[in-house]
């Protein structure tokens, strides 16, 4: 179960509040998976005292928009702690779809690699298994076809350490390369942090999430969690 | 093995200090819900009278809602997101699937803190852990009583770190981080947030 809130000290007009919370939201915890369960009781609230004087922030502050960034960034980092302490995680993964024809598909194709098994458990045991990124991403509940298109898509590992080179291209406009070196692959994923990108070539909307490996230790943590 | 990976992970994540929002205080105590005696039950409120708040919140989209869920989701439509003084989290028991008498369940719980804060309809609720059980209502309510006879509000780092905890369930170490901003005049505001969560975790909330 995700729980959570936000306080602040700021005055925050009532009706903004609720959209700006939602809209922080949408960008960060509705952006992490550790198993792909939802719970009967996830809750993030956020409660605004205005206990500094201040004027009220409402949609037409000049501050207004610097704030919901500010909640927006801020709701990332508490929601980045949650996938870093997934039961049993080893491992804290972004995924990064960009240029896609639309941010829903963009999405979609991020939340569909973060949730499979298959993709986490060859993260688990660092294995470059890039085939599993491309079956997820071809598997993807998309409405249309309107952001994938086999043949502008590229897929890479990227490090998140100061090494280089920095990206391991394993598919090039939708082309494997058999050739990719190993040794390097193998370098990036013994990484604790690390990112698969995944650039679709369709569009300019792009979307991020967060996830962490699959272990045995996950398992052993829920086999006997109600007893 | 897994072990010296919590340790690590307590060290690198857990923050030593950190800056407060104004006009907030908690209180957390291990109520007997949890078998380890660890802490487990929370309260964070608001004590600034200066202005009335603002609340807003999103939630799980699952069909079957916690009573916690459907019970918080009611107090801000009724009160139109304004002034909501309390949230009380719990951990051990998330009083989900527990049908009509655990909504009543979370009535009380709530009915208790809007006494004691003097505000009615004020109080939002958290509950998290096992799925299918009923609150243990007589530990949470003497815990309820507890916080505030013994005047265990306080608007410290420790406190503020072990409400964190009180709503853990598998985490391996709490969630806290606070920061303070500046508007463009200069003026400073206070963001702090706490979460909890290591599994069961895809949250699409609305």
């Amino acid at each position: 179960t995700l729980l959570g809130f936000i306080v602040t000290d700021l005055p925050i007009k009532t009706s903004v509040l609720q959209p700006l919370l939602s809209g922080a939201v949408n960008r960060s915890f509705n952006c992490i998976s550790v198993d792909g369960d939802m719970s009967t009781n996830d809750t993030i609230c956020m409660i605004a005292n205005g206990a500094i004087d201040t004027t009220v922030i409402d949609e037409n502050s000049p501050d207004f928009e610097k704030v919901k960034d500010q909640v927006t960034e801020f709701a990332k980092q508490l929601a980045q702690l949650v996938v870093r302490d997934g039961e049993g995680a080893t491992k804290f993964v972004t995924v990064n779809v960009k240029n896609s024809a639309e941010f829903k598909d963009a999405k979609i194709i991020a939340e569909t690699i973060s949730n499979s098994m298959l993709v986490k458990s060859a993260l688990y045991g660092q294995d470059a298994n890039w085939g599993r990124i491309l079956c997820a991403i071809g598997y993807s509940k998309l409405e249309n076809l309107a952001s994938l298109d086999e043949s502008k898509i590229n897929v890479s590992f990227v490090a998140t350490d100061d090494s280089t080179p920095r990206e391991l291209k394993l598919i090039v406009n939708g082309v494997p390369q058999f050739d990719i070196d190993e040794t390097r692959a193998s370098e990036i994923l013994k990484l604790p942090d690390l990112e698969v990108l995944v650039d679709l070539g369709t569009g300019s909307e792009e979307c991020q999430f967060w996830t962490c490996d699959l272990s045995h230790e996950y398992v052993t943590i829920n086999g006997d969690y109600r007893s | 093995q897994s072990a010296a990976k919590s340790i690590d992970k307590y060290a690198q994540f857990v923050p030593k200090s950190g800056v407060f929002p104004k006009g907030y205080e908690v209180a957390s105590l291990a109520s007997g819900v949890k078998k380890n005696g660890a802490l487990d039950l929370g309260i964070i409120r608001n004590i600034n009278k200066s202005k009335k708040s603002s609340a807003a919140a999103v939630f799980t989209t699952n069909r079957f809602k916690a009573a916690p869920v459907q019970f918080s989701r009611k107090v801000l439509q009724s009160r139109s997101g304004e002034g909501i003084d309390a949230i009380v989290v719990n951990s051990g028991c998330a009083n989900a699937v527990t049908g009509e008498l655990g909504l009543q369940d979370a009535e009380k719980v709530a009915g208790q803190v809007n006494k004691l804060v003097g505000n009615s309809d004020s109080t939002l609720l958290m509950s998290t852990g096992v799925i299918g059980q009923r609150l243990q209502l007589e530990k949470i309510t003497a815990g309820i009583d507890r916080l505030f006879e013994e005047k265990k509000f306080s608007t410290d780092f420790d406190g503020w770190l072990n409400l964190s905890k009180s709503i853990c369930t598998t985490d391996t170490f709490p969630k806290l981080i606070s920061s303070k901003f500046a508007l463009s005049d200069g003026t400073e505001y206070t963001l702090t947030g706490m979460a909890k969560g290591a599994g069961m975790i895809c949250p699409n909330m609305a």
